[in-house]
């Protein structure tokens, strides 16, 4: 554990919390995608079927636990407690887009061709991607709640942190995760419009507002 | 295929 992962694993809790919040304060799921929400829940059950055979360590396991139960709750949240706030035809994006080509690239790139292997790498390929349908929605809207904003740069921090923190262990542990290490920089590259506005505007104090 | 790395990342 180095301060550039925890500090990362602290903005992902973060950004859960802020949504979280976002949801309670304003008693409404508006400008939330219900499809990246679906596809992270996806990311996290896939992505930690060693759950239930791999003790890694105790902040290791309630992590997981927190974001597959908290990405769950979300999901409730969005498609029961307050449905009728949330407008599917703005959350337009085909997920078959990205689930197709994430189970494509795991079946290809995977460290074992075992299922819990070949899940996570899926896993992997698809957390890089399944922030698109959220911003896909930020274009077409072309604003955004501020509280909103917050949520998506505490979870755009969250996959930035990642990078030097691969780097760090690069060099004092000598490991490598190759397919972790290209899916996160795609995903954080993904961040970068959206920060170069959260950056120039909301932290400015205007509200985000992407020209016409 | 080398021994996949140790899945201590969330």
């Amino acid at each position: 554990m180095n301060l550039f992962r925890l500090f990362g694993d602290l903005s992902h809790l973060a950004s859960i919390i802020i949504l979280l919040q976002k949801i309670r304060s304003t008693r409404s799921c508006r400008g939330i995608s219900f499809k990246t929400q679906a596809l992270y829940a996806t990311v996290f059950i896939t992505r930690y079927l060693d759950l239930f055979y791999d003790w890694v360590s105790l902040y290791n396991f309630t992590m997981k636990v927190f974001f597959i139960a908290s990405s769950c709750y979300i999901l409730y949240l969005m498609r029961y407690k307050y449905r009728p706030t949330h407008d599917p035809s703005i959350d337009t994006f085909r997920v078959e887009y990205l689930l197709g080509p994430s189970a494509v690239l795991a079946l290809l790139f995977h460290y074992r061709f075992t299922v819990p292997e070949v899940f996570w790498s899926f896993s992997i390929f698809l957390e890089a991607v399944a922030i698109l349908p959220q911003l896909f929605m930020l274009q077409r809207t072309g604003e955004a709640e501020t509280i909103t904003t917050h949520y998506l740069a505490a979870l755009g921090a969250y996959r930035a942190l990642y990078i030097p923190n691969w780097i760090y262990r690069y060099f004092t542990e000598d490991m490598v995760d190759p397919i972790a290490v290209t899916a996160g920089i795609v995903q954080t590259a993904l961040y970068l419009d959206f920060f170069y506005v959260y950056f120039t505007k909301v932290l400015q104090g205007q509200k985000f507002e992407l020209p016409a | 295929h080398e021994a996949p790395p140790t899945k201590d990342e969330l």
